[in-house]
């Protein structure tokens, strides 16, 4: 069965997509079957691997009505497939406001797919939601992305406390995988204030590679590839290549 | 009567908080009397001020039951002020899916507040959803923030479109102030192709001024203080000073 992360930080921009993206894509050329699911309306992920939004994808997943193996494309890459987001994702909180199991249709209709991939992952919206729950409901690890700047320091313990509080009534199998740093400048001070205090509190959570700013990594979306294929030798793409190496000797 | 101004993007980390608070405080040094109003859940633009979120604040303005003067903190800046953010705005979606004027809330409570200040300021959470639809409904104009990125211009599109269908049905004085590029950096060939698209696409819409990635910027809100008291003479003080002349000669 399918190891299931999702990548989650409310703060906006550090670095989920791209996080999902390329461990998605690197697990993927080491053989494993991958299945790439985009949770965000802003549909990011989708165009990170020349996936087509326009078809059905996670707004349909949610819904129930179409069999999840239909809404699965192909990508750029080989092994690794991937469920479009979709604008309409935009509305799902509005949508299922009243309903008492809003947070569960992720994991009611994507448990299907759990035996055909060797990792599953989903990219979740900058909140924390109906759709994020429902990525919480679902999965076994969260992996949390974080920029090394004082507003990611300022929600890193809300979310801690979020998914602690989901473990105890919605998802007993929950853990956290790891928290990853983006973006992460050695020269600057700032970043190595924060790299300090997060690892003195959350200790071995803290994954030992930290994923440098390179301007190759924000490069690769606008061609639809990931940066093992766009550009594996960048300081990005090797980055990334250790980061998955530190992921998969996790889920062991 | 105030200048009403939101700072929208439903793409996350593109410097919404930082250019609300920056121009903010410059307007505030020049004599204009400023009002904050903080509707993200993750309270930063409250913390960038020394504001407390523990407060009432922007959650109770919309609940309307606290007269909105009484919401109102002082920051560490002179003639700037700030209705804090709250925890609870992320339920807010949820509480008001059922109520069909649930994008009115602000626009009712906040009004009572436009005789008292020069400029009203809203800084929105990344999302278009109900809380941004208030900001919508309420303001004159949208100061569209924007990474030099590839998902950034993803997003723009749909940005503008939905501006230009709140103007037809919710707010038909709304418009869209400019877009302002954040954390450029002149020497990355994807910030220049960026740059050139969305300014040959809108024009004399895109402000002059380009913000530079600054880390004084990233450092001044852990100290509780915008750039212009934090490191006036850097280079980010510096260009969102050149920005806060482009705006103001704008809502002229
Ligand atoms: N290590 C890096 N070096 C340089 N640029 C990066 C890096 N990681 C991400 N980026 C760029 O930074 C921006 C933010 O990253 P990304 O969109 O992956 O964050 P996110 O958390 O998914 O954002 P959102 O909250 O909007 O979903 C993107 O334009 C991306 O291309
Ligand atoms: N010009 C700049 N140079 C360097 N760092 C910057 C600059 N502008 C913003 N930052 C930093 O980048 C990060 C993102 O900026 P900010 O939080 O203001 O964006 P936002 O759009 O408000 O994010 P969100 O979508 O989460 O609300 C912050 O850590 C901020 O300190
Ligand atoms: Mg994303
Ligand atoms: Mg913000």
């Amino acid at each position: 069965s399918a190891h299931k992360i999702i990548f989650l930080n409310q703060k906006g921009g550090v670095g989920k997509t791209t996080t999902a993206v390329n461990i998605g894509s690197i697990l993927a050329e080491y053989g494993n079957k991958v299945l790439l699911v985009d949770l965000d309306s802003q549909c990011n992920m989708t165009s990170s691997v020349s996936a087509d939004s326009s078809l059905p994808g996670s707004y349909q997943l949610l819904e129930g009505l179409t069999p999840a193996r239909k809404l699965v494309q192909n990508t750029s890459v080989e092994n690794l497939y991937c469920i479009a987001g979709d604008l309409d994702l935009a509305g799902v909180s509005i949508e299922l406001a009243q309903d008492e199991s809003r947070n569960l249709y992720l994991k009611k209709n994507l448990s299907v797919l759990e035996n055909d991939y060797d990792y599953i992952l989903v990219d979740c919206p900058p909140e924390l939601g109906v759709l994020s729950m429902n990525a919480l409901a679902w999965t076994k690890y969260v992996f949390i992305p974080m920029q090394c700047e004082y507003f990611s320091l300022e929600g890193v313990n809300l979310l801690v406390r979020t998914i602690s509080n989901v473990k105890r009534v919605l998802n007993p199998e929950i853990q956290i995988l790891g928290i990853g740093f983006t973006m992460y400048s050695k020269r600057a001070k700032l970043h190595n204030e924060v790299v300090e205090d997060v690892s003195s509190f959350f200790n071995s959570l803290v994954f030992d590679t930290k994923i440098p700013r390179n301007i190759r990594l924000s490069e690769a979306p606008s061609h639809g590839l990931p940066i093992n294929v766009y550009d594996n030798s960048s300081v990005g793409g090797k980055a990334y290549r250790e980061l998955t190496k530190e992921v998969m000797s996790r889920v062991r």
